[in-house]
């Protein structure tokens, strides 16, 4: 079972949560004695990581126009730096005193802390780039929502510029999100929901074309119908696009599916 | 124990980096 939801995250931080769960595990059961070895050194290296990524973190935070992400970010790089310092305090106490227990407690809290502020950095990250894979889910249904008002030829042609690289644009970026997922059944419902996008949207667009006809011809017979076929199509349409940010903004795992 | 702790620290400090270029990589 995937404990990160996406790959990217997963082929991060798993190497080093399961070094860290191992090292835990063989930290407490430990009754060897033994004095521990000046870690001075890997931990200044991770000190000047640490600054360098909130440093990055930082410039993010400040160029970013995404409100969340600005609100969210700065808490994951407190939280990784107060890790950093127990990591340095656990250094230093280590030093003066190779066999000191609670200079132990704190390189596991600072392990811990970085994995923790890592994550939720890297959540926060992963979080703002789905909200702008939303924003042109969005845009196509408020595309999808003049459907109804398009009557004639030259507003549909007008009305395929627009729609047509958007849709290109959230085919995608959905398509690559997809890919990045490490849950299939999620990777599985944005595959079908693209694809009914995909088949619908030339479908729809032949139905306001016959519309438009019916609508111009004399007697405009069977136009009705031709509306409601064509609203029917932005429906389903509609549907599925929502179906696609219901399920690009998943991250836990539905106990339902296990089963 | 003894390597256990320093070969953690160089992963936490490879994991940092990572992280770090993921941000670059997308903020770009």
């Amino acid at each position: 079972m995937p404990v990160f939801h996406t790959k990217t995250i997963e082929s991060i931080l798993e190497p080093v949560a399961h070094q860290v769960s191992r090292l835990v595990i063989l930290h407490e059961e430990a009754e060897d004695g033994n004095a521990m070895p000046n870690l001075e050194r890997p931990v200044q290296a991770v000190s000047r990581a640490v600054s360098n990524l909130v440093k990055v973190g930082r410039e993010t935070i400040n160029s970013s126009d995404d409100p969340i992400l600005r609100q969210d970010m700065p808490a994951s790089l407190v939280r990784v730096e107060q890790a950093s310092r127990l990591l340095e305090e656990a250094s230093s106490m280590l030093k003066a005193d190779p066999y000191s227990q609670p200079a132990r407690g704190k390189l596991i809290d600072g392990s811990r802390g970085i994995l923790q502020g890592t994550s939720s950095l890297l959540l926060c990250f992963d979080e703002s780039e789905v909200r702008k894979i939303i924003v042109e889910c969005k845009r196509v249904l408020d595309y999808l929502a003049v459907a109804e008002v398009i009557d004639t030829m030259e507003d549909l042609v007008q009305f395929v510029k627009d729609l047509s690289p958007c849709l290109t644009k959230v085919s995608r970026d959905v398509d690559a999100r997809e890919k990045e997922l490490t849950h299939q059944v999620h990777r599985e419902m944005l595959i079908r929901c693209l694809e009914q996008v995909k088949t619908l949207a030339p479908i729809l667009i032949c139905s306001m074309k016959i519309y438009i006809q019916l609508t111009s011809h004399p007697n405009n017979k069977g136009s009705g119908e031709a509306a409601e076929n064509r609203n029917y199509l932005v429906g389903r349409m509609g549907d599925e696009i929502t179906e696609i940010i219901r399920v690009l903004q998943l991250t836990t795992y539905d106990e339902d599916e296990w089963d | 124990l003894r390597i256990g702790w320093e070969h953690l620290l160089t992963s936490i400090n490879r994991n940092i980096n990572e992280v770090e270029n993921q941000i670059l990589t997308r903020d770009s």
